[in-house]
């Protein structure tokens, strides 16, 4: 099967929140988006790696204008669920490969992260699905970063996610 | 824009690995999955967070069948990144929930939480796209959890990814 890019997305509308240090026990992600989902906030990317210890982070990134309103939800969910702190950037910005057959070709993953490092880019954050992979980066990486990915692949324009 | 759930996936054919303490600067996550594209082996989640201290936890899954080879591989690369450890866990199965609108609709992501919650089932590790919210379980909870969410939201097949 032959991947294939189909372009390059991104979306600089993003603020970025870490729940660290929570326990890794059933109904603690529940307790986390559950009062954002009430909140009717609109949530982009969720991310939680393997836990050690019995604690793990949890991650998700909401609109910049939702911000403040998902810190302040988020000060009494820390208490109620012993959270060790909470993590937060709005300066950021999430740039996508997009394509199909992504599945079976993690070369395509290998050459964004190759190319964002030969600029100095660092990857903070990264999600993938079958046909997507994400990554946030500082907001002033950017450009940079799109327009490096667009070389790498051989694309002529980009798409705003 | 009104969330609409499709079906319930899943994918019982899947190894996680997480390589844990790695340097969170460039280049680092492309001198993790270089060797494992160049070896053609298929890829299918790439989860890493936030990192703090200046370390980070990176993971990704691969077919059970290139779980020992995967592993192999990884063993020079520690090395030559000073990665901590590696976790590995090949007792893991995927369970994806595939709608349109999810972006919106942070609620299907909670109502999805607090029902593996009910059950007990712990959630592993989190990745989302714009359609798809996947958590990784032990693999015991597979068919527990597949039905439990038909019955949640309210569907009546499911799909095997
Ligand atoms: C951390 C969180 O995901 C927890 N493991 C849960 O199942 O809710
Ligand atoms: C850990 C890894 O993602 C690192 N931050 C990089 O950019 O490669």
């Amino acid at each position: 099967e032959k991947a294939v890019v189909a372009g390059i997305a991104f979306d600089r509308n993003e603020a970025r929140i870490n729940v660290k240090g929570v326990p890794d026990k059933p109904g603690i992600a529940y307790q986390i988006l559950g009062p954002i989902a009430d909140a009717n906030i609109e949530v982009d990317m969720i991310i939680q790696n393997v836990g050690e210890n019995g604690t793990t982070d949890f991650s998700f990134t909401v609109p910049r204008g939702e911000f403040q309103r998902t810190l302040g939800i988020l000060r009494d969910v820390q208490t109620h669920i012993g959270a060790a702190k909470i993590d937060a950037d709005d300066k950021v910005a999430k740039i996508s490969i997009v394509g199909v057959g992504m599945r079976s070709h993690c070369g395509i993953a290998s050459t964004m992260f190759r190319t964002l490092a030969e600029e100095g880019i660092n990857i903070q954050l990264i999600s993938t699905s079958e046909i997507k992979v994400s990554v946030l980066v500082d907001e002033k990486y950017l450009e940079l970063g799109v327009r490096v990915l667009h070389k790498a692949f051989g694309l002529d324009q980009t798409v705003e996610a």
